[in-house]
């Protein structure tokens, strides 16, 4: 009763419920699963610094309280000749469409995210979580604006001696392009179509905030709450990230890192399309 | 020019430390939105220009033959991100072009939102390209304010996109429906 779907380079399991739990691909086969859950942004008196609300400037959850949207997910499934998709619904404002295209080595994501809530007037900010069983003791990597990967490590900085007051904003850090982690044996990385806000909290996850929205301004200047109500009931996102899982070494001269620099590259920067009407011409014509 | 000049100013516009994290009060993240769509708006004349003068053939050979006849409009859809285009849409005979912006070749799949599910992709060497139709998510058809008669998304391998170049793809809606299948869902799955 379980989903696959996939091509001869990788593979995604769902289960009943509808969430993905499993990835196969270079020979590995790993626990992974992938949810969408949201932080409650904390309200705080603005006159005083160590208090105040999470807003445009700064990511700040109310006592890292974390929600997950879903216990259950409604699916469809797609297969044909060149992709294989699985829609799933999480709820009224969150969905996606899993798929991997028949060539591709790495699976897509595309997640629509929106209208955020807020009848219960909480700020909520909306992360989606990839966890599996990779041993990375609270090491990472991020992307230094798409260059090179710095590595990070959690509650910890190389030049002082940190003590992290905020478990989770303290581990925040920008994604550009890229997140990763990775142990002796698999490696998992995540590219993303725009920066992001990212961090590895646990060991083997990796999450990235995908939308926000707000209802206190955070007193560090813009003078508004990140409400987005211009067009009424709030902004909808609409992104992909590329999940890859893999090994971790190099093998047959063939290193996933160098496949996910291409695949960053054509993510990034990716054709231009431009469309003509070609209705008084026949295909000959045309040529 | 002019047109390139206000794309330019607008880009030193993006630069500021507001647009680049998004901490610009609303009514500024609109003016911003606003300013880049003229941009775009603007360029597309460029656009269109330069690509007719290539698509018309080597500058060497047009001294010999007369200029083609039909103009292409080349436009951008700059809704696509909702699954959105008005020609793709609205129109039985259109043509993609991709213009590769990397130093190497690639291949892209690409998704093109169409109204039907019954349609032709050729390639410049006249060949047939294998095209899957799959539907645009219920989700996605019911955001606030989308105009889009988009029920699916066509999709096709574009391989070989030159580096810093382009290759362009006919598409044609079909009369024969029944060689194209209708995206079916499989059942869902309930433990």
């Amino acid at each position: 009763s379980l989903t696959v779907i996939g091509n001869e380079h990788i593979e995604l399991t769902f289960d009943t419920n509808g969430f993905l739990t499993e990835v196969t691909a270079d020979g590995l086969n790993r626990l992974i699963s992938q949810e969408f859950l949201y932080y409650e942004g904390a309200v705080g008196n603005n006159a005083e610094f160590l208090n105040r609300s999470s807003g445009a400037y700064i990511f700040r959850p109310n006592e890292d309280k974390i929600v997950p949207v879903a216990t259950q997910v409604t699916i469809e499934v797609y297969k044909g000749d060149l992709v294989e998709e699985v829609h799933q619904k999480f709820n009224d404002w969150i969905s996606q469409v899993v798929r991997v295209y028949h060539k591709s080595n790495y699976a897509e994501f595309e997640w629509l995210v929106g209208p955020i809530p807020i009848d219960d007037e909480i700020g909520k900010e909306v992360i989606t979580r990839f966890k599996s069983d990779i041993e990375s003791n609270g090491i990472f990597y991020t992307d230094s604006n798409g260059r090179e990967m710095l590595k990070r490590k959690l509650n910890h900085r190389d030049t002082w001696d940190v003590k992290i007051a905020e478990a989770v904003a303290g581990n925040y850090y920008p994604i550009t392009t890229k997140i990763a982690l990775e142990d002796e044996t698999a490696r998992m990385a995540i590219l993303v179509d725009r920066a992001q806000g990212g961090s590895s909290l646990q060991d083997g996850a990796l999450e990235l905030m995908v939308h926000r929205r707000l209802l206190k301004d955070d007193a560090f200047g813009v003078g508004e709450a990140l409400n987005e109500t211009e067009y009424g009931d709030g902004l909808v996102a609409r992104g992909k990230h590329h999940l890859f899982v893999g090994l971790s070494k190099q093998r047959e001269g063939v290193s996933l890192k160098a496949l996910e620099r291409l695949v960053q590259l054509e993510t990034l920067l990716p054709s231009w399309k431009l469309f003509s009407n070609a209705e008084p011409l026949s295909v000959d014509e045309w040529r | 020019d002019a047109h390139l000049s206000f794309m330019r100013e607008t880009m030193g516009i993006m630069q500021h430390h507001d647009a680049i994290t998004g901490t610009e009060k609303q009514k500024v993240a609109l003016d911003y939105a606003k300013r880049l769509s003229v941009g775009f708006d603007a360029c597309s004349t460029n656009i269109k220009s330069v690509l007719n003068q290539l698509s018309d053939g080597p500058v060497e050979a047009k001294a010999t033959r007369p200029r083609a006849a039909f103009e292409f409009e080349f436009k951008t859809c700059s809704l696509l991100n909702i699954s959105s285009c008005e020609i793709s849409e609205k129109t039985d005979k259109f043509t993609l072009t991709l213009y590769n912006p990397l130093a190497h070749s690639t291949s892209e799949y690409v998704r093109v939102p169409v109204s039907d599910y019954n349609y032709v992709v050729t390639d410049n060497n006249g060949a047939t390209v294998i095209t899957q139709v799959v539907p645009v998510p219920t989700e996605v058809i019911d955001i606030f304010h989308r105009e889009s008669s988009a029920k699916y998304e066509l999709v096709f391998l574009a391989s070989n996109l030159p580096p810093v170049g382009y290759r362009s793809y006919f598409i044609e809606k079909s009369e024969n429906r029944n060689n194209f299948a209708k995206p079916q869902a499989q059942p869902k799955k309930r433990s």
